[in-house]
C-alpha cells in the first residue's frame, strides 16, 4: 500500500478527562455535552470504547490543559442527571496526529505509528481514528520524541 | 457559533470487536494491528479510551461485518504475545458520521447529535471524534431512523 500520509500535527498542552461509570443508555452522553456546551467548554476529543460490562461504561475528552478545571466543575454540576462513579483527569497530556488521504486500511498505517511509538517506550494512552487521521495522546513529556520519531518512521523531512 | 455541518454518511454492515483486559503499556496496541495488518484485515475505527484501571485497558476496533471472523482469529492467534481478558463482538454494527468544517468546538455540535439520537432511543455503543467529523457505532436495526432524524436536526436536506 503506497504511503498516503502527507503530515504529523501534535498539540502539546492537553488535559485528558474520563468520566468513569457511566450508565450506558441513550441521553447520557447528550446530557454530558449540553452541560459542556453550555458552559463554553471547548473540548477537543471525544471517545468512548464499547462498554464491556452490560450497563456501564466510560467516556474520555480532551480539553486545553487551561479549561481542564472548568471541564471538572461543570461535570460535577451535573452529578445528579448524570450518575457516575468517579472522574479521573490529567494534565500533562499531548495529542499527536498522522494525517493522510484516505487511509482505507488502517491496520497498516497504524501498526507503523504505534510500533515507532512503541520502540521509544510511548505508552498510548487514548487512541481515535478517522479515515484521513489517527490520533493519539501520550505523556507530554514524549511530544518531541514523538513527533520525531514519526517524521523518521513515515520518511516526513521537516520543513 | 454557525452550523458547520456539509452531511450525514453512514455504513450499515459493520462490526464492532472490542478486546478487554490488555496490559496497559507500550507496544501493545502495536502487536495487535501488526498482527491484523499482516492478514490483510480492513479495519475503519480504533478507539481507545484512557484506561481506568491503573494497569489495563481495552480496544474497541470496526471492520466491515464480513471481516469480523478472520479479525476475531487474528486477534485469537496472537493471544502469547497480547495477554488480554476476553474479546466482545457484535455484527449488527452501524457507523454514522457527521462531517463538517472545523468544528472548534466539539461539545455543541456533539450536543446536538447526541441529543437528537437520543430522544429516538438510540444507544450510543462507541464515539469517536476528529476536528471535521463526529463517528458514532449504534444498533443498526437504527440506521435509517438515526439518518433520518440527524439530517432533520441539522436541517440538511436530502438530494
Ligand atoms: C454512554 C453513553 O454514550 C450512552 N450509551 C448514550 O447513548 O448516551
Ligand atoms: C493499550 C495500548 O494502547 C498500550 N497503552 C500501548 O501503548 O500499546
Amino acid at each position: 500500500e503506497r504511503q498516503k500520509i502527507s503530515g504529523i500535527a501534535y498539540s502539546a498542552d492537553e488535559a485528558k478527562i474520563t468520566v468513569v461509570g457511566l450508565d450506558d443508555k441513550p441521553g447520557i452522553a447528550a446530557v454530558m455535552f449540553e452541560a459542556l456546551a453550555h458552559d463554553n467548554v471547548n473540548v477537543d476529543m471525544i471517545v468512548q470504547s464499547a462498554s464491556t460490562d452490560a450497563s456501564r461504561t466510560d467516556i474520555t475528552f480532551s480539553v486545553a490543559a487551561g479549561d481542564a478545571d472548568k471541564a471538572l466543575a461543570v461535570i460535577d454540576s451535573v452529578k445528579d442527571k448524570l450518575p457516575y462513579q468517579r472522574v479521573d483527569a490529567a494534565s500533562n497530556i499531548a495529542k499527536i496526529s498522522i494525517i493522510g488521504t484516505a487511509m482505507r486500511t488502517q491496520a497498516g498505517i497504524a501498526n507503523k505509528m504505534f510500533a515507532s511509538l512503541a520502540e521509544k517506550g510511548v505508552n498510548l494512552q487514548v487512541i481515535s481514528t478517522s479515515e484521513i487521521k489517527i490520533s493519539v495522546l501520550i505523556d507530554s513529556a514524549y511530544t518531541e520524541l514523538a513527533v520525531r520519531t514519526l517524521h523518521d518512521a513515515f520518511e516526513l523531512h521537516e520543513a
